[in-house]
Formats: C-alpha cells, structure tokens, sequence
C-alpha cells in the first residue's frame, strides 16, 4: 500500500458518500445517471467476486463491502424509494448501458492477461470478470457526462461526486507509477491502459471544473 | 502467477 494508493481508493470513497449524502440527506436524486450507477453496480459485482475466496486484508475487504453496499443501496434508492426515484430525470438519462457493455465483455474475452480460451476454469472465468469489469469502470461515467451535459445548472454535490470519481483513478495511475518503479515485476498493461482512458474521460470536465471553481462561478458544461 | 498476486487492489 502507497500513499497515492491509499488517497486513491479514500477519494473514491469520498465520492461515494458524497452521493450517499445527497440522497440520503435531501432525498433527491436530480441530475445523476441511474445508468452510471447501475454500471458501477455492475462494475462491482464483476470485479470483487473473489470476496469471499481470496482474503488480502481487513481493508480490502472492508473496502469491497462499501464499495458493493453504497453502489447497490444508490441504484435502489434511485428505483424504489418513493421521493429520490421522483427526482430522478430518466428523459435526460437515454445513454443505453449495452452498448458499453457487450464490447467491454467482448474485449474481455479477447483481450485479458490469462488470454488461453482453452482452459475455461474458474481462474479463467474470473480474469475475464475482473477484465471485464476493469473496461466497464473505465467508461461508466459516460451516462453520467452525457447527462451533466443536458442538465444545464449542476448542483454543487452532483459536481464534487464526478470530481471525485475522476480523481481517484488519476491517484491510481500515480500509484501504478509509483509500484512499478518500485516492485519487481509490477507490469498490468490492461490496467494501466484502461486507467488511462478512463482519466482522459473526465479531462473536459476537469478543465470546466477548474474554470468554475477559479471564476468562482456556477459550473456548467457546454453542450 | 495467480489470480491473487494481480489483484490486491480495488
């Protein structure tokens, strides 16, 4: 564990609760994405199917369990509970989650570190679930962007929780820098790659952000 | 190299 590792993964979790604040305080759910949330759900659930085989730590179980509850208990709120779903704007939220993810499970299959089709183990299927679920991570803000795009006055929570979520993969790419200097052997090209992307993902809204928050004016997207 | 080795973070 690394400092940028540590502030990565405690940024993420500030994104989280940052979410679970807003809806849980003021019951309101408006400009998120439902389908962003969903795919993180997703993302989750495909990435920490180990939880219960392979034990590293009390932290990083700890950690899968948050990020597992806060990601499921969101998607319900935003579905069931009969004020937050209200606020929920689905005419705004149209980005259809197949079309991220059947390429990513597609690229799973073809592109992942075991890369022999032959031996379909359990060890297999799970390096495809967690490559999977590494591609899907890396472009589940799309929804949430298009969205913000469309909601033209961002309120300052729905900002500071995208904000987050973008920082905490630019912490971890210091991160992978950082053990591969210092690890032998510390190589995941996959990861490395779609970390990338990822990041590159929120760099406009970044800039806006910054923009925003240096002019000391209301945060807004172009269209 | 095991699945473990490649997957000790979040």
């Amino acid at each position: 564990m690394n400092i940028f590792r540590l502030a990565g993964d405690m940024t993420h979790l500030l994104s989280v609760l940052v979410l679970l604040l807003k809806i849980h305080t003021i019951k309101s759910c408006a400009g998120i994405s439902l389908k962003t949330q969903e795919l993180y759900a997703v993302v989750f659930a495909t990435r920490y199917l180990d939880i219960f085989t392979s034990y590293i730590s009390p932290y990083n179980t700890m950690m899968k369990l948050i990020f597992l509850g806060s990601s499921f208990s969101i998607v319900w709120y935003m579905r069931y509970h009969k004020i937050v779903r209200r606020s929920y704007d689905k005419d705004q939220d149209t980005f259809r989650p197949y079309i991220l993810m059947l390429p990513c499970l597609i690229l799973a299959l073809l592109i992942n570190e075991k890369f022999t089709f032959k031996e379909i183990s359990t060890s297999f299927f799970l390096f495809v679930m967690w490559t999977f679920s590494l591609y899907l991570e890396a472009v589940a803000i799309l929804p949430q962007l298009v969205m913000l795009q469309r909601t033209r006055n961002i309120d300052n929570l729905t900002g500071q929780y995208v904000f987050l979520l973008g920082a905490y993969r630019a912490l971890y790419i210091l991160n992978w820098i950082y053990r591969y200097f210092t690890e032998e052997h510390f190589v995941h090209w996959i990861t490395w790659i779609s970390g990338l992307v990822q990041t590159l993902l929120y760099a406009d809204f970044f800039y806006y952000y910054f923009q925003s928050w240096k002019n000391n004016v209301k945060l807004q997207l172009p269209a | 190299r095991d699945y473990i080795d490649d997957h000790d973070e979040l």
